[in-house]
């Protein structure tokens, strides 16, 4: 399976609606600091179904939604929508495109749908899993992950074998 | 799953030691079992040797080093169990100009299989990568993304 | 003590914002006491405007932006109590070009009376300091020193 | 104080005797990774009086002693000195230079002097506390350094306040 499309909006600073496609290779994110390039890539993640607010450097759920800037209102929900081709059949569904939408309101309300029928994250996690992305695979990697792989002990490398098994 | 750990196990050994050599541009690198005769609860270490040094232990390796080492060991368990996307988050950033060179080369050949989102800050980097994508704050506190270079236009 | 310490965070907090806002061209930033009615077991917060954007908790900040609010609070001790000497590992890596043009700026304002020694990788720092000193390894596994600009050339 | 000249023998990776003198200014050190750059600053702090061996990337004492090359035998001993001048009286000691040198044989024996009197290891601490430099100064600022800066608590950034009082 393939990521192929990422939207975005209402995601920590992605308040317009921000849309783009991946069409395999490598793709250079690139820009000054504080331009949301981690932020893109927190999006990605969220997406994907991620429970942990601290992988996103958040301290409370709603800080993921955008809270304005000095001349933008901030905005009342953030929602993330990422398709996958799955014509390998790698995803668990009958389905050869997946459209997989995550919603948060400030309110506190979270919605999960997947191909447009409304579900409940775990349908997302389990949907995801052994697919190599998501907290189980190693996906995503930044400076504090690398410093891990070698600081880790020998177990917790063994573990990581474990998943690539 | 016994035998299951230790082919995968094999098979990421013999990937790392390619991928170090390759990284490094020399040495040599392996992945031991810290209780060969007790597969099920054995740990995996890492003994590097670096081009033109003597074994180390891990902790003395600069912050190059290590960086490289680990992306070693990444492309390792990769080239076993591919994952569709990887994204990087300027892993890239303690590299001098050789090794970020190396590096570059290893992310192209491995894309043909992978999809790679790098976030980047380095030259070298932009430069070998087919496709960019720049994120900019035309409004303050605001992102928009800039398509800066297409898959199909090879032009550097 | 007491007005030692209050003496001390007051110059602090003041320097803080000035480097804050030098670092970053623009923004606000403050150092503020968790308890300002118990002076003696008070803690130190601190709270950030990057320019254009509104207040943020700091763990929303970027890479980049944690570094530049870190040196720029290193700075605010630094321009307190100087330190003879001050030792910087790769410090600008997550800087982007603007700020690390900054960030090498206030460096050679402090070395008036500091002495700086700052690892890099960074072109723009290397450009701007006036003495550089190489290290090599041209025999592997061994260094060597190669002054390679020395402090009276003035030229790049 | 400042210090002005530095010379080092057998530590880390500087296996033949190295010297080189600090003229003030912002000195930039570059070179091509694990060539020795951080292993430079690591001399330093060990000739300081650096007591962590964790802060020196060690894990035991004489791991900071060159251990060889594939070409080049190891050595003995490290040993490391550093030149101060005190002309402005910063440090408790009756001298307008002082030297305070370190070494560290394989067997384990440790060796300190300041201006060539033996003495011991918290002479050389002692005289350097409260000069901003050693453990409790701020002089050496990696990335880890940076990220704790920010990451730590309320009451540990009191305690960088009280230090800088
Ligand atoms: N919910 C939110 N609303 C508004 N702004 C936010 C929100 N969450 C994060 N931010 C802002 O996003 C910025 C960080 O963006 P990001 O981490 O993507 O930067 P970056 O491009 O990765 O930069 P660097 O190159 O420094 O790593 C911070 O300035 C932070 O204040
Ligand atoms: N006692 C020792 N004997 C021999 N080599 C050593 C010893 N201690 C450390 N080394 C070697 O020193 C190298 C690391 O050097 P150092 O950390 O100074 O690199 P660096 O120039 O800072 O590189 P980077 O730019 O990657 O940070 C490693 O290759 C390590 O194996
Ligand atoms: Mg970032
Ligand atoms: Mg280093």
């Amino acid at each position: 399976m393939r990521l192929t499309r990422v939207k975005i909006f209402g995601f920590k600073t992605f308040a317009d609606r921000t849309e783009f496609s991946l069409e395999g290779g490598v793709v250079a994110v690139v820009g000054p600091n504080g331009c949301g390039k981690s932020n893109l890539v927190d999006a990605i993640l969220w997406g994907l179904g991620e429970g942990s607010i601290k992988h996103l450097r958040a301290s409370s759920s709603q800080d993921v939604i955008f809270s304005g800037a000095q001349a933008r209102k901030q905005v009342g929900y953030a929602e993330v929508s990422l398709c996958f081709d799955n014509e390998d059949g790698t995803l668990p569904i009958d389905a050869s495109e997946v459209w997989v939408t995550r919603r948060l309101t400030r309110a506190g309300d979270s919605e999960y749908s997947i191909n447009r029928q409304s579900c409940r994250l775990r349908d997302v996690v389990e949907l995801m899993a052994d697919s190599g992305l998501g907290r189980a695979g190693y996906a995503i990697v930044g400076q504090k992950e690398i410093d891990q792989a070698l600081a880790a002990s020998a177990e917790d490398r063994r573990g990581w074998i474990d998943e690539a098994a | 799953t016994r035998d299951k750990f230790v082919n995968t196990f094999n098979a990421v050994r013999d990937n790392f030691a390619v991928m170090f050599t390759r990284l490094f541009g020399g040495g040599s690198a392996e992945l031991s079992l810290t209780d060969p005769d007790n597969v099920l609860e054995t740990g995996v270490d890492i003994v590097v040797q670096l081009p033109g040094k003597k074994r180390q232990p891990l902790q003395l390796l600069s912050g190059g080093e290590r960086s490289l080492c680990a992306s070693a060991f990444l492309f390792a368990l990769l080239k076993h169990k591919p994952a569709p996307l990887v994204v990087l988050d300027e892993v890239d950033a303690p590299l001098d100009g050789r090794n970020v060179e190396r590096f570059a080369e290893a992310l192209l050949e491995f894309s043909e299989f992978i999809q790679f989102i790098t976030i980047t800050h380095n030259h070298t980097t932009i430069a070998a990568a087919p496709t960019l994508l720049g994120v900019t704050m035309q409004e303050p506190g605001v992102s928009t993304l800039v398509p800066m270079r297409l898959p199909d236009s090879v032009s550097g």
